[in-house]
């Protein structure tokens, strides 16, 4: 594995984006890692639709049936995965723009853009989790965002923040080895985080959090896809 | 006053902030990211919220001391607030559902050496 690595510098990830008062990071998350998977296999990058997503998808998880995506609701990466699927695909940003409201599904099957062809889920250690980001482009993680409201930049490594209530759907990017840390007084590693807040929070609407701790759980929830490529 | 069979001996925190310097950082927060509020309580009430998440994020930044904490776009609104506008996972459970089912199943192990 490399020591540090970053899907943006190869260009695998678009523009940060906005949400809104929506909670539909699920939707952003999944998008995420659609675009970068297609990046991978066929060296485009696609802007994809979030919107999508929150009108039409209504998936629900196969082992709690009551866990349904639910556009601003809230929903789960790996059902929108399965929606993705079922559909046939997922549209440009273009051409089903994102308005951060639940509106009627306006899905045309004659501009999907990007197919699914599979998806999986990545076990829990981060070295797996490395690999599987450097393999299969950006990844979609889940983690608990608590810490997320205030932080303003740096690494955050918070001594406290639980690993169970995971509540934020975001995109891991890739990874650097040496942020410095004051109170571990050396330079520790870190995970590189696309949020869907906008460029005017975080790191240009990026999250620096520590790696190798399962820091906020940030190693529990995540996701890989790969996408379909048409002959 | 002086009648009253109870009296409040708790500081009114809404009454206050009117007037300190948290409320001119309110007001800068407010210019810097575009916020107005639509009647009088309203303001005084999320410059209460302001004022207990510019403590949040002293807390914060205590707990997280490599990270730089402080003022954001999301410093007017409680934690609940935030949570249900602004993240979207399902946790249906403790866990959360979706959670890592992938260290049960039988995952390719990548290699990782070298």
């Amino acid at each position: 594995l490399p020591e540090d690595f970053d899907w943006r510098e190869k260009g695998a990830v678009t523009d940060v984006k906005m949400q809104g008062a929506c909670g539909s990071c699920w939707a952003f998350s999944t998008t995420g890692a659609i675009e970068g998977a297609n990046f991978v296999s066929t060296g485009k990058l696609l802007n994809l639709s979030e919107q999508q997503l929150v009108d039409c998808d209504h998936a629900c998880d196969t082992k709690d049936k009551k866990a349904c995506d639910d556009g601003c609701g809230g929903g789960l990466m790996t059902n929108a995965y399965k929606y993705v699927m079922e559909a046939g695909g997922l549209e440009e940003e273009s051409s089903y723009p994102y308005t951060g409201k639940r509106g009627r599904c306006r899905f045309d099957a004659g501009k999907v853009a990007v197919r699914l062809a599979n998806f999986t889920t990545i076990p829990l250690d981060e070295n797996q989790i490395a690999a599987n980001l450097v393999r299969h482009g950006p990844l979609a993680v889940g983690l608990n965002a608590v810490y997320m409201q205030t932080y303003i930049g740096g690494v955050s490594c918070p001594l406290i923040c639980s690993k169970r209530r995971l509540n934020h759907g975001v995109l891991l990017v890739g990874y650097g080895s040496k942020g410095f840390s004051i109170l571990r007084l050396g330079n520790r590693p870190y995970w590189i985080i696309k949020n869907s807040w906008g460029k005017t929070w975080g790191e240009n609407g990026y999250y620096k959090l520590c790696r190798g701790h399962g820091i906020c759980g940030v190693n529990a929830m995540v996701s890989a896809v790969v996408t379909q490529v048409s002959s | 006053h002086e009648d009253l069979a109870i009296r409040q001996v708790t500081e009114d925190h809404r009454k206050t902030l009117v007037g300190t310097h948290t409320e001119s950082r309110f007001r800068a927060f407010m210019s810097e990211y575009g916020k107005s509020y639509e009647t009088r309580e309203e303001y005084v009430h999320r410059l209460g919220v302001f004022a207990r998440n510019v403590l949040r994020a002293a807390e914060h930044q205590m707990m997280d001391p490599t990270a730089v904490h402080g003022v954001t776009q999301f410093s007017d609104l409680t934690e609940e607030e935030f949570e249900r506008m602004f993240t979207g996972v399902l946790a249906a459970d403790e866990g959360g559902v979706g959670v890592q089912e992938a260290a049960a199943e039988d995952v390719e192990m990548a290699e990782i050496d070298g």
